[in-house]
């Protein structure tokens, strides 16, 4: 078999790059159980390594950023928001590993990592933005306690079971307050058979699943205040991407 | 300072000069930032 020509060297900012970045995003996402959606914000590197004739292999660096949009929200990518600055950004470095063959690209690997902005960078633009917290803080885990309670208390509809929490942050000053995120799955439970058996609640059948999520933001001091949002995403989620429960997100990997 | 002089001029005058309106292509790697960075 003859050899195939050298690759003609791609840019980062080359279409084809950037085609190859959101088939990987994409892949990235639809492979993640936990978490957020991210989004790219830079190709860092790309280099192509040639098989044979319309055979290459692509190597991707990518660096993306956090999005506001769940992994189990049913919202495209393209309409998910990017975290800001302020809200503490989350950076996921990634290394894929893709085939193209005859214009079809493929993943062969990939890993990511993800890390938080530094708390110091961001107090120094921003001295008085909560910083994210750890997931098993007690303020965090009495907060989202005390939203979901509310929630369920209040609601009409099924009993909302915890599926995972997504972020917290804390404000300190000037005054002390807990945010939270979580995702929430519907239970065949009402409010009332959750009070007797909350164990026996099952979450609905997949086909009937009501998966959601949920803000809340606690004021600690000067004065306690709970406020709370849940909205229910009222779609079918594949099932590769159901979370096994009861299984809660520790940490902030992408992979 | 005048011999540091006589080198600056030189290194003018070797200088190729540009086409008007020329564009030095951007580095291909890393790419453009899409949000911001951190």
């Amino acid at each position: 078999v003859p050899a195939a020509p050298p690759p003609a060297p791609l840019g980062c900012d080359d279409p084809e790059a950037e085609a190859a970045a959101e088939f990987a995003v994409n892949y990235i996402n639809g492979h993640s159980r936990h978490g957020y959606k991210f989004a790219l914000n830079r190709i860092d590197n790309v280099r192509v390594v040639s098989q044979g004739l319309n055979n290459d292999i692509m190597f991707l660096e990518l660096d993306l950023l956090e999005t506001t949009c769940h992994i189990l929200s049913p919202t495209p990518l393209a309409n998910c928001t990017v975290r800001s600055f302020t809200q503490h950004a989350v950076e996921g470095d990634c290394d894929v590993k893709l085939q193209k063959l005859n214009g079809k690209l493929s993943v062969l690997a990939s890993k990511c990592h993800s890390h938080a902005d530094s708390s110091e960078d961001l107090l120094q633009m921003c001295p008085d933005c909560p910083l994210l917290a750890s997931l098993n803080n007690t303020e965090v885990l009495a907060t989202v306690t005390a939203a979901l309670n509310d929630h369920n208390s209040k609601s009409t509809e099924p009993y909302l079971r915890l599926l995972e929490i997504g972020r917290a942050r804390i404000q300190y000053h000037p005054v002390h307050s807990v945010f939270v995120e979580f995702a929430v799955a519907a239970t065949n439970c009402s409010l009332g058979e959750a009070k007797e058996n909350v164990e026996g609640c099952q979450l609905l059948p997949e086909d009937q699943s009501n998966f959601g999520f949920c803000t809340a933001s606690r004021l600690i001091r000067p004065s306690e205040d709970l406020s709370v949002d849940c909205q229910l995403y009222g779609h079918q989620v594949p099932h590769h991407m159901l979370p096994s429960l009861p299984e809660y997100s520790t940490g902030q990997d992408t992979s | 300072p005048v011999a540091k002089r006589a080198v600056a001029e030189a290194v003018q005058h070797d200088k190729v000069p540009r086409p008007v309106g020329f564009v030095p292509p951007p580095p291909p790697c890393p790419g453009k930032i899409r949000h911001f960075r951190i």
